[in-house]
């Protein structure tokens, strides 16, 4: 009863603590936003976020002088399918610019992401259910310029970010012991897609599209988790302009990640949200597969399954 | 730290060195060997203020005045003591209709700086925004100091588009 | 206006701004 009890008042106070600060209190006091003009070439957007570190960025249309949401991993994810269908398109693809990706969204008629956003002094709280209503991993913190109330954009939240907050300034994430097996929809079996290393990459991209997921897990006849392609994993695909030898293994796509890559997380049905935000806390944890004592894997939990947990669980 | 034990771990087979090496063991002498991994250093974006030149002053701000003409900018006569700044006042073109009151005149300092013997910097600096009607609003005297939440998008957009102007033209 | 030199015809220019009690370096990267 006690752990149980210790959960309930654990994550009651965590809902109070991000009800009770704004997008606004997780912004550091000095940081920065790197903008993107939609005129720029989708080739060169990729160099930019890469040279950058980062791996999506706010659109700016300097006809409309307005923001014209994100490019995000799902843009290359988009612009891979488009090439795969009309492979004849390829100098189309290369000379694609910020502006060309709506198009190519309907031309592979993919369903256009409506980026939600929300002003940087609403709650952390209001943050979190609105990206988890927009299937959103990230939000653009949106005001308006006092005088000539053209749209600001402040910043751009993740779910990452927030989890992180939570995991630095909530000294409840200690009371979370219960066994992730006992928590409703963290410990729930998920029905996931998974391919071998020797599967053509293109087939794992349209698995990431169809499914709306942001990882494919890699298993070994066995079953056994070997490795996970990722979203992300595209920029680096596609800055090799490797895209378009299309029935390149996911194997071998694997060998374009980065030397200083973390590493997969994984965990058993026996652990709990306090050591899940304590490596939160220390390292940058965007999923962790459940696998069982022989490395088989079992299921997934997604930063938005936590997110959905704290909120809406229990 | 007081926290149970945790069976959280990285996948050892996750990592690169040695998802490399188990991918040149599954087939040797293929493609593996020559994709390379994507290069984590980055180069460091050199930032500077303002924009460099090394022509004379005049011709600097002759180009400068050039450039607001072809831009379509328009700017105050210079004063005798401020014969290296130049005020002006861009119509700001949005395709959105903004409200009628949306001031959509920016005004912009342009300032010639000498480093050192020639070695000039041009130096951009936001100035406010009039309505068309050209007065400035009491309301816009507000010091920018004082203003909570500014977009520098359209006085960065401006800036581009003079910078590439003056590169084109030079 | 902080500006960087223009290399494979794409410029990015910055400025530094408040927001409310935080501070932004805003930057815009454009196509030459």
């Amino acid at each position: 009863e006690q752990i149980e009890h210790d959960q309930k008042i654990g994550i009651k106070a965590i809902r109070l603590f991000l009800q009770s600060k704004t997008s606004y209190d997780v912004l550091p006091v000095s940081y920065r936003l790197i903008v993107l003009d939609t005129s720029l070439l989708v080739k060169k957007s990729l160099t930019i976020l890469l040279q950058n570190n980062i791996v999506s960025a706010p659109l700016w249309n300097n006809q409309t002088s307005r923001f014209a949401g994100l490019l995000t991993a799902s843009d290359f994810i988009n612009v891979i399918q488009y090439y795969f269908q009309f492979p004849e398109k390829f100098e189309f693809v290369e000379q694609l610019t910020l502006d060309g990706l709506r198009d190519v969204e309907r031309a592979i008629g993919c369903d256009q992401i409506e980026t939600a956003s929300i002003h940087p002094f609403k709650s952390l709280y209001e943050a979190c259910v609105k990206m988890l209503e927009s299937k959103a991993r990230r939000i653009p913190l949106i005001d308006e310029d006092e005088k000539t109330h053209r749209e600001i954009v402040v910043s751009v939240l993740t779910q990452y970010r927030i989890l992180k907050f939570v995991a630095l300034n909530c000294k409840e994430t200690k009371m979370l012991l219960k066994p992730i097996k006992d928590l409703k929809g963290l410990g729930t079996i998920k029905d996931i897609s998974t391919c071998t290393l020797q599967t053509p990459v293109i087939e794992v991209i349209h698995l990431l599209a169809h499914k709306s997921v942001s990882s494919v897990p890699i298993v070994d006849d066995q079953g056994k988790l070997i490795n996970v392609y990722e979203a992300v994993d595209i920029l680096a695909l596609v800055k090799g302009g490797m895209y378009t030898d299309l029935d390149l293994s996911v194997g071998d796509a694997l060998l374009r990640r980065p030397e200083d890559f973390e590493g997969v997380h994984t965990c058993t049905m026996n652990d709990r949200l306090s050591t899940i935000m304590d490596t939160i806390r220390k390292s940058r944890l965007h999923r962790l597969f459940i696998v069982d004592d022989e490395g088989k894997l079992v299921s997934v939990i997604t930063l938005s399954d936590i997110l959905n947990y704290i909120l809406f669980g229990e | 730290s007081q926290l149970p034990t945790s069976t959280i771990a990285i996948l050892p087979s996750s990592l690169p060195s040695i998802h490399r090496a188990f991918m040149m063991e599954l087939n040797p002498n293929q493609l593996s060997s020559n994709i390379n991994p994507t290069p984590t250093k980055k180069s460091k974006t050199r930032w500077h203020f303002g924009i460099r030149s090394r022509s004379y002053p005049l011709d600097v701000m002759g180009e400068i005045y050039r450039a607001l003409k072809n831009l379509g900018a328009e700017w105050a006569k210079p004063t005798e003591e401020e014969l290296w700044t130049i005020r002006v006042r861009w119509k700001y073109e949005s395709g959105d209709a903004m409200q009628e009151n949306t001031p959509n005149l920016m005004k912009m300092q342009i300032q010639l700086f000498q480093l050192e013997p020639n070695n000039y910097l041009v130096d951009f600096k936001f100035d406010g925004w009039e309505t068309s009607t050209g007065t400035p609003q009491d309301s816009f005297k507000q010091d920018l100091d004082e203003v909570g939440s500014f977009s520098a998008y359209p006085f960065l957009h401006l800036a581009t588009r003079l910078i590439m102007e003056l590169a084109v033209n030079s | 206006l902080a500006t960087t030199s223009i290399k494979h015809n794409t410029l990015a220019v910055a400025s530094i701004v408040r927001y409310k009690r935080k501070y932004v370096t805003q930057v815009l990267f454009s196509p030459l």
